[in-house]
């Protein structure tokens, strides 16, 4: 009990913890919710997670998926600014970090960015990033 | 209940 957001990330992010991650997730989002300023500081470790290497960009964009049905519209709040898109168009885009990104990871952000224009239509900013990818042709319809 | 909404962010990168 009383696990830092960091702690429960750093647990739930760690290749030795395969099996046993969902509990991590899990207890990262409960932590999530009883933090006040739990979704802005919840992004910004996520997003120090999606710019490290494979596994741990993967397990990170898993962690996010959870977060955004467990942790409610604060959360989405947080998600829909460009402070946090910004971050996954520069994994994606060659103009950044893209070119030293796996397939895997770039793919893993567009399917989510596409399903969060779907699930949050109203969300004009979510729409604007996944635009700016589509006019950049990464994505692969 | 206190919602502190921050409302500041950074322009879209092209």
């Amino acid at each position: 009990e009383g696990e830092s957001l960091e702690s429960w990330l750093n647990k739930a992010t760690h290749p030795t913890n395969r099996q046993e991650d969902w509990e991590y997730i899990i207890g990262f989002c409960d932590q999530i919710n009883k933090e006040l300023e739990g979704p802005q500081i919840a992004v910004r470790l996520l997003v120090h997670k999606i710019h490290s290497q494979e596994w741990e960009a993967l397990q990170a964009l898993t962690v996010l998926e959870a977060c955004m049905k467990n942790c409610g519209r604060r959360f989405h709040n947080e998600i829909a600014r460009y402070r946090f898109l910004n971050e996954l168009i520069k994994v994606v885009s060659p103009k950044y970090m893209g070119d030293s990104v796996s397939e895997k990871v770039k793919n893993k952000i567009i399917e989510m960015l596409y399903s969060w224009t779907v699930a949050f239509p109203n969300e004009a900013k979510i729409a604007d990033a996944y635009q700016t990818l589509k006019r950049q042709g990464l994505v692969m319809s | 209940n206190y919602d502190f909404h921050d409302d500041s962010d950074e322009d879209l990168l092209e």
